[in-house]
């Protein structure tokens, strides 16, 4: 069966889109089969494959017209593209009972099909999130370490307990990884110490160094294993995907 | 009367509230009298200047229960801090007619003491962002030379022609800058050539070169002219003020 997880972060930038990406990519290479499912209204999941203005995308399948339709990228790598039209489903299904388990409704009739499912989320906790919570097994809190990243982990604690609690008793916190992180830099490695220290346990091994290859990728519509194999990128995503198989 | 800025852009982490703080500050120095407003869920403008929790935020002022009530940071700048309550105001609203009004009606009485008011938003372009910019003179869009960042351009401008259209016909594109700029990147330089076709003179002259006492000023809840005046971030801030002073 597959494991679904979900990267998610309301603060914005840390890299949510770009571990989906790479994580997703990563696992296709040690020959997990692996779906992708952006729902970000702004599509950043899928512009780094180079999809635009997909005709399936999940904005129909949560309005109830379509089941889902994956897109095919690479072997053992297939995605469901999102759309702008996303960006008012949260007024647009405010009447729906049980809005919520929308998502996870849509994936359990292909589920067995992956071993992997990964889902990409927005720099909120809305809708979107909050129904990519309750479709998961576990949740990945990708982290700058910076100042204000650390600020908004109260509230992303609290709604997932909510979520477990109300919605999701098996959805549980796989855990938090840095990115961006450059430990020539002091605010890096202090705010890193401040994150052990909130955390303990749960913070991966896995540091995601910045790298320009990293950004350079999505230009080409590729993962960082296509652009740049031998790049820090590279070989800490594979580090990171073999960290989250062998939990 | 004081001139009304929102900086918007629905990307995370693109620097929108590193923005607001010093070009506030920034402003504030060239002695005009400001008002910064934090209108995101996640209160990262408040928790910049050190305000955690504060009794009354603008969460209240939205719902009708409080006028504004501004927090003095220092000379010539004052803050509405933002509560993690907001981030259920859209739902909270969905029955009030002309809900998109209700900032503009909020800063009206109070307007005439300030020289400029500047609006920090969320990553996204919900129910918030649209009260700023109907609030607002002038919308100012800060972005990374990343491309994630440039997909997200077509929505954000489409957004303000509607806005120009149905709810706030004086609103104008003050311009869009360039954040987080390291000029040996050659991904940054590309995509700043990217940007400079699709806006053209909208780009203005200052880019805000990538800085770590940008980044670590917050942790003091300082802006950068009082952390560490005599570095590039304070110098490409103080530019960015003159700048939008000109205009
Ligand atoms: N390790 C890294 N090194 C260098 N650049 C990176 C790294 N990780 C992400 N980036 C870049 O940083 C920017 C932000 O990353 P990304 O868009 O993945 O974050 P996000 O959390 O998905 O953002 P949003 O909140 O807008 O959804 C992108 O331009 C991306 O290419
Ligand atoms: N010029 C710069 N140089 C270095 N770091 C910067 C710069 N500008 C912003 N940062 C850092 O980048 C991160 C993102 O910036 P910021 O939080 O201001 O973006 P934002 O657009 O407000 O994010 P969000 O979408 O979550 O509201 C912060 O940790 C900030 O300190
Ligand atoms: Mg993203
Ligand atoms: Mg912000």
């Amino acid at each position: 069966m597959g494991k679904i997880l979900t990267f998610s972060n309301h603060k914005g930038g840390v890299g949510k889109t770009t571990s989906t990406v790479n994580v997703g990519a990563g696992l296709s290479y040690l020959d997990k089969k692996v779906l992708i499912i952006d729902i970000d209204p702004q599509s950043n999941l899928s512009h780094s494959f180079g999809i635009e203005n997909a005709e399936n995308t999940i904005y129909e399948a949560l309005k109830g017209q379509t089941p889902l339709l994956p897109i095919q990228v690479k072997a053992n790598l297939e995605i469901v593209p999102s759309s702008l039209e996303l960006s008012g489903i949260e007024i647009e299904l405010s009447a729906e009972p049980g809005r919520e388990y929308l998502l996870r409704e849509l994936i359990e009739p292909i589920r067995k099909n992956y071993d992997f499912i990964i889902i990409d989320t927005p720099p909120s906790l809305g809708l979107l999130t909050v129904n990519a919570l309750v479709a998961s097994d576990e949740v990945y809190i990708p982290l700058q370490a910076e100042f204000l990243a650390i600020k908004g982990l109260t509230k992303i604690s609290e709604v997932i307990e909510k979520i477990q609690k109300r919605l999701n008793k098996n959805l549980i916190l796989g855990g938090v990884f840095l990115t961006q992180y450059d430990h020539r830099k002091v605010l890096n490695r202090d705010v890193a110490a401040t994150i052990q220290a909130f955390f303990g346990g749960k913070v991966l091994n896995t540091k995601i160094r910045d790298n320009v290859s990293i950004a350079e990728a999505p230009t080409k519509g590729l993962d960082i294993f296509r652009y740049d194999p031998k790049c820090y990128g590279a070989t800490d995503y594979l580090n990171l995907c073999v960290e989250i198989i062998e939990k």
